[in-house]
């Protein structure tokens, strides 16, 4: 089974 | 004030159509160099950033920096309105609560000129690092559209591996599986249909095709698509406009 990430993973809010 | 005038309007008609079907709400930073807007879908899964720079305007002006708040389902139906080859200047005051959207032919015998209300949109904008890539595969948009089409109809996930000498794409859903595997070339003749491949260590990911199948809008735009994947950051997709592009970052799937 895969999930699925979110770019708030990635990348932080400015 | 802001005076952009697209020479042909089938430009930013191709734009918004590029992305509108994945988000709704978008502020459009005008600045003396060009147009950016960024905006994540509702599901924080994919971005759009979006650039058009000066140059894709016949004429353009911007004295200060002015957001504009729009919502895309209202754009398209002023968007609509005009021919594609109509000329279409956005203006606006320092501080508008409307844009105007001035459409005229050629022999500017009809002049169509409608005001789109704005709205004060309350979006983050998130910062995007300038990411390290594994591999970076240039693609035909065309080719590019099919394999998304034809794979996205089996399953709700499009897995890539790029090893040295090939782009593999495949996926397995409920009625069947199938894969793509397509190696570089160059074609000399038409170098828009060549294949590209750079790669630094092999990447395999995961991605949800309903987020591709937005993606591949942006083909209007160009008839090159440039994806650049990472095993540690999202995935970008870029289509590359005269003066601009029009990008995708795209998070993948993991393994639960």
């Amino acid at each position: 089974q895969q999930k699925q990430r979110t770019l708030n993973e990635f990348f932080p809010n400015e | 004030m802001l005076e952009a005038k697209f020479e042909e309007a089938s430009l930013f008609k191709r734009i918004i159509d590029g992305f509108k079907d994945c988000v709704q709400l978008v502020n459009f930073q005008c600045k003396q160099d060009g147009i950016i807007a960024q905006a994540v879908d509702d599901s924080r899964v994919l971005l759009v950033s979006l650039e058009i720079g000066v140059e894709a305007f016949q004429e353009y002006r911007c004295d200060h920096p002015i957001t504009l708040g729009i919502d895309l389902a209202s754009l398209s139906k002023i968007l609509r309105c005009g021919n594609n080859n109509d000329t279409l200047t956005l203006i606006a005051e320092d501080t508008p609560d409307s844009v105007m959207l001035l459409f005229e032919d050629t022999k500017k015998d009809r002049i169509a000129e409608f005001n789109l209300k704005l709205m004060d949109i309350d979006a983050d904008f998130l910062k995007i690092e300038e990411l390290v890539y594994e591999s970076t595969l240039n693609l035909p948009a065309t080719e590019f559209v099919r394999v998304v089409r034809e794979l996205g109809q089996l399953s709700d996930s499009l897995n890539i591996t790029v090893t040295k000498e090939t782009i593999k794409f495949a996926c397995d859903g409920d009625i069947g599986s199938g894969t793509i595997i397509l190696r570089p070339f160059i074609n000399m003749e038409n170098p828009s249909e060549s294949i590209k491949l750079e790669m630094d260590q092999p990447v395999e990911l995961t991605f949800g095709a309903k987020y591709l199948a937005d993606i591949v809008k942006g083909s209007a735009l160009s008839d090159k698509v440039a994806i650049r994947l990472s095993s540690e950051a999202p995935a970008l997709f870029q289509f590359d406009l005269k003066a601009g592009f029009l990008q995708f970052f795209l998070a993948p799937k993991f393994n639960d």
